[in-house]
């Protein structure tokens, strides 16, 4: 079982947080 | 007679820019900059209703190219950015809330917009059910399936790293120390896109405060 992961660390890599995909074009 | 200029300038009618200067007073973006912001931010309010404001489905579109996917997170940013609650982002609370993102922006600006993020219902508190609501939506979202005892062991570890004093609820002051000591998830809070903005839209020049020769 693959240790837990603080549920902070794993919000911050999801991709609705990733403002920078406004920028490609 | 004989006063009539040669040459009239005429200041091109820019609807949804209000006053640059302003907004750059107000931000740590320069004029340019804000001009520059106005063509990212033209290209994304008529993705669907070219109305000069920015809807939710705008937004998603934006983030994902496809605004049937519903996200939770591009929803919560939507409505942090939509301060007054009007369901559209016009382009002073835009450039307002990306000020937030720019590298130049005070760390405590950021940290403070992130934990107004995460405090879903706006109680100052960042609650159990608040988290555990994020991570199921998140899961969900990518299609991932964990038991409700795996959920739960996530938001134990999360609460023994956070709730420092042990209430239940994360403060303002826990999550300041808790960035502190965990700065890589203030990076998402960071754009460095923003600090050259005006040359990844340099089209400003031409629609932005170019006096035309009549």
């Amino acid at each position: 079982r693959p240790p837990t992961m603080n549920a902070f660390e794993l919000i911050a890599t999801s991709q609705g947080l990733n403002l920078g995909k406004l920028f490609e074009k | 007679m004989g006063c009539v200029p040669s040459k009239v300038v005429v200041r091109r009618h820019l609807p949804g820019l209000g006053n640059p200067v302003v907004l750059a007073s107000q931000t740590a973006f320069s004029v340019s900059e804000v001009q520059a912001l106005y063509e990212l931010f033209k290209s994304i309010s008529s993705g669907v209703i070219d109305d000069g404001l920015i809807n939710k489905e705008e937004f998603q579109l934006a983030l994902f190219k496809n605004q049937k996917k519903e996200n939770f997170f591009a929803n919560r940013i939507f409505d942090v950015f939509d301060v007054d609650k009007k369901g559209v982002i016009d382009f002073g609370d835009f450039v307002r809330a990306l000020n937030i993102f720019h590298p130049n922006a005070p760390h405590e600006n950021k940290v403070n917009f992130s934990f107004k993020i995460y405090d879903l219902d706006n109680t100052g508190y960042i609650e159990r059910q608040e988290v555990k609501q994020m991570v199921i939506a998140l899961l969900f979202e990518s299609e991932m399936r964990l038991t409700d005892e795996a959920v739960e062991a996530i938001l134990d570890k999360t609460f023994s790293e956070t709730d420092v004093n042990q209430d239940g609820k994360i403060d303002k002051e826990e999550w300041c120390n808790f960035v502190g000591r965990n700065p890589s998830l203030m990076k998402i809070m960071t754009l460095p896109y923003l600090k050259d903005i005006t040359t990844t839209f340099p089209s400003f020049v031409f629609n932005s405060e170019v006096d035309e020769i009549d």
